[in-house]
């Protein structure tokens, strides 16, 4: 799993607010 | 990641699986003429009471089944179909008295939903939707998704049902370049969605906005397998798939389902369990349902098999009973019953 790269809890809040609307 | 990399879940011999794991409660004897090809578990509303109901389906009618009591079952609706044969029951959850069922010959054709007028209690459908649909799914919050036609002009869709079932609201999810095959909800994020795709992929949506949020790529290894469930814990993505690959070796015995972990935030992923078959036992993936941290299975040798993801081992074998090998397989979506389903129409519900 420390091969997959750095890790947030909040990873679909913060892939939502990147994503195209 | 190859599927080298994976810890292998420890292979129990089939004497130490507890067969009280999985208790009859009771059967819906033969319930139709045809050949069955679907079951699946809804509430249903009747002068005020909710009670958790039996849907059967073979490929010309849908029945809803109510509980007399503990051992017995009564046909209260059903439903025909001549045109085009039903494929699946598709159930929509937190949602009282309305089942769709996905109708077509080889691939999906239309998607009904099945309801009763209030008035006199007879059944009528709904055409919700047709043309090349590729995937349907219902999700929390009384919604049921659906994707149609290939990349280039490929559609996804979310329709919300009011309470009753009866009206509707829509609205569109953005396509990715690949063609969606199968969707499965996240345990643990119910705004998201996640896809497969025929070229390998995994893809995440966010549910309420329609963004397409990532698009991941998996190893060829998992090629041609179908994602059932999908878990959100501690910034990552567990996700259920299973095995597409039918051999069989001395270290990971027969594998059905398998278990990756994706970062989403890197689309990085890795294999970390497989469920394999106890030793002595053989058989491939034919169909399975997953639900909460059990999966189960149906076999080609006609045996149900069942996994707690949380011990990472096989807990219950079902053989075929009066030598009919199961054809499917369900959880119960109102209790903790498992409904194996018999060719011929037979459907056990089990405790597990």
């Amino acid at each position: 799993i420390t091969d997959l790269g750095p890790i947030s809890l909040n990873w679909f809040e913060e892939l939502s607010s990147e994503a195209p609307p | 990641h190859s599927t080298e990399q994976t810890e292998i879940a420890d292979l129990p011999a089939c004497e130490n699986l507890n067969p009280g794991n999985l208790q009859l409660v009771s059967e819906l004897k033969n319930p139709s003429s045809s050949c069955s090809v679907d079951v699946s578990t809804m509430w249903w509303e009747r002068a005020g009471t909710k009670e958790p109901c039996i849907i059967t389906a073979c490929e010309d009618v849908v029945s809803l089944w109510k509980p007399l009591n503990s051992l017995q079952w009564e046909k209260v609706h059903t439903w025909h179909f001549t045109e085009v044969p039903v494929l699946q029951i598709v159930p929509v959850p937190d949602v009282c008295n309305l089942i769709c069922v996905a109708l077509g010959n080889l691939e999906i054709r239309e998607i009904r939903s099945l309801l009763c007028s209030s008035g006199d209690e007879s059944e009528k459908q709904v055409l919700l939707k047709s043309g090349d649909i590729k995937a349907v799914l219902g999700v929390t919050k009384r919604r049921l998704v659906s994707s149609t036609g290939t990349f280039c002009n490929q559609q996804i869709q979310i329709m919300t049902f009011a309470e009753d079932g009866s009206s509707k609201d829509e609205q569109l999810l953005m396509p990715p370049d690949e063609t969606v095959l199968t969707f499965a909800e996240v345990q643990g994020t119910q705004e998201a969605l996640l896809g497969t795709t025929t070229m390998n992929s995994i893809v995440i949506w966010n549910l309420k906005t329609g963004q397409l949020l990532k698009k991941m790529h998996i190893d060829d290894a998992y090629q041609a397998a179908v994602c059932h469930r999908a878990y959100s814990e501690m910034g990552l993505l567990f996700v259920v798939l299973n095995h597409p690959c039918a051999k069989e070796s001395q270290a990971l015995g027969s594998p059905v389902f398998q278990m990756l972990v994706i970062n989403p935030k890197t689309a990085q992923s890795v294999g970390v369990l497989l469920c394999s078959l106890p030793q002595g036992q053989a058989g491939r993936f034919l169909e399975g349902d997953v639900k909460d941290h059990v999966a189960a299975a149906v076999l080609t040798s006609g045996t149900i098999a069942i996994w707690d993801l949380l011990l990472g081992h096989c807990t219950a074998l079902l053989p075929p009973v009066s030598d009919q090998s199961w054809s499917l397989v369900k959880w119960s979506g109102t209790d903790s019953h498992l409904l194996a389903g018999q060719k011929d129409g037979n459907i056990f519900i089990y405790r597990y």
